[in-house]
């Protein structure tokens, strides 16, 4: 009755949202940068495999480039798993003049992933 | 490498990197393009070395706060009279802003050859602010604590009348001019010192007292604590084309305009108060204002950011 399993190569993760938290502390910048500590700055990672899922958020240019891929490898590489959506966040500092700002700085959150 | 946006590890690693590329020019050279990126990107010229100790003005905490839609714990808790009502500028303005600063006068410069003692002058260097920034609008702000033996004052008693006047021209701007005090050195200070007691003892044909233009006045109950706040918008604007000659703040008994108002540095904040113990740290988070609200040109705002559950 011995039934020996299949060995499955483990899946490789598809494209999507992982976890990144940045503590400005460690990258010495708690020193004036008053709030917030850190904040969840998030990135992309994964394979953008066929076929491409609808939660991939594939361009026309990505589904061009998997055929590619699919008919000759060496032509072109699978899509890229980029931020499709950046969110921004505020900054409590004190700058160079040792002035206390309060500033939004754009594009500094991940809040989508898709194939590129 | 204290002062380097980029920590000593990461700057190795970053160098290492670099050499994989073998392109002509230095790893270093390299790694310094990415630092000064990194400071583009935070509008800044060099890394900000602030003195360990340095207080950060409470109502900058709280524009933050309010910024991230946290109401959880209002200030009013967290400071003892703060006043609940404080909060960003309306949405008409925070949403055309991304940007704001806290300036504090410079406290050398308070007072006015030619004007009465109880008439202080802020004077807010603002050539500090970016270039490339445009200023919408600006507020100046003032600390009222209550006076607490005038709680039981019938109303007429507690009533003070806060005026501010724009410095529009002294009498002789040449001597007088303040717009580069930042490089004042203690010996101009002296020759200014010198200048003006001349004048004095020989007398002057030149009109003595500054010209002023009031831009505000407010009646106040001084038995209550809060922030006044006063738009300031037009007169910042021209300080940064033209002089800045800074504001001028008198507080007068209401109806009598021409007696200043008892109890002045205990009520309204504009001077330190050296009989309190407290001092300097209190008079850091209470002393006059001037918040600055820029736009950079990116798509950002400073309005109210909804609470979102992710």
């Amino acid at each position: 009755k011995a039934h020996r399993k299949k060995e499955r190569k483990p899946r490789r993760k598809s494209c999507q949202r992982q976890d990144l938290y940045v503590d400005f502390s460690d990258v010495n910048w708690d020193d004036w940068i008053v709030a917030p500590h850190g904040y969840h700055a998030f990135y992309c990672n994964g394979e953008c495999p066929f076929p491409l899922a609808e939660y991939m958020n594939a361009t026309n240019h990505a589904i061009v480039q998997t055929l590619v891929n699919s008919v000759d490898p060496s032509l072109t590489p699978k899509p890229c798993c980029v931020p499709t959506e950046l969110s921004p966040i505020a900054m409590l500092y004190v700058d160079e003049c040792e002035l206390v700002v309060l500033k939004t700085y754009q594009q500094m959150a991940v809040e989508g992933c898709g194939c590129r | 490498r204290a002062s380097a946006m980029i920590p000593e590890i990461g700057r190795n690693n970053l160098i290492e990197q670099a050499a994989k590329y073998g392109t002509n020019t230095r790893e270093d050279e390299i790694v310094n393009e990415f630092e000064k990126k990194l400071l583009n990107m935070f509008g800044l010229t060099r890394r900000p070395t602030p003195n360990e100790d340095m207080p950060i003005p409470r109502i900058m905490q709280h524009l933050y706060k309010a910024h991230m839609g946290d109401t959880s714990d209002g200030p009013h808790d967290l400071y003892p009279g703060w006043e609940p009502g404080f909060d960003l500028p309306s949405d008409d303005i925070a949403s055309t802003v991304n940007t704001a600063r806290s300036f504090h006068h410079k406290d050398e410069f308070e007072r006015i050859e030619g004007l009465p003692d109880h008439h202080i002058r802020l004077l807010f260097n603002i050539s500090t602010l970016p270039p490339n920034e445009n200023l919408k609008y600006a507020e100046l702000l003032l600390h009222r604590e209550e006076i607490k033996q005038h709680v039981s004052l019938p109303d007429e008693d507690r009533m003070q009348r806060i005026n501010i006047y724009e410095v529009i021209k002294f009498p002789d701007d040449d001597v007088t001019d303040t717009s580069s005090f930042d490089d004042v050195t203690e010996e101009q200070n002296r020759i200014l010192e010198i200048v003006n007691k001349r004048r004095n003892k020989f007398g002057s044909q030149k009109m003595r007292e500054p010209i002023t233009r009031l831009v505000a006045t407010r009646l106040v109950d001084t038995s209550n604590t809060t922030w006044e706040r006063f738009d300031v918008s037009a007169e910042t604007q021209k300080w940064l084309k033209d002089k800045n000659h800074g504001l001028v703040v008198e507080i007068v008994r209401d109806g009598d305009e021409s007696t200043p108002a008892p109890d002045v540095t205990s009520h309204v904040r504009l001077r330190r108060d050296v009989r309190n113990e407290n001092e300097p740290r209190e008079w850091h988070h209470k002393r006059p204002l001037l918040l600055t609200y820029t736009h950079d040109g990116k798509e950002t705002n400073l309005s109210r950011r909804s609470r979102k559950k992710r």
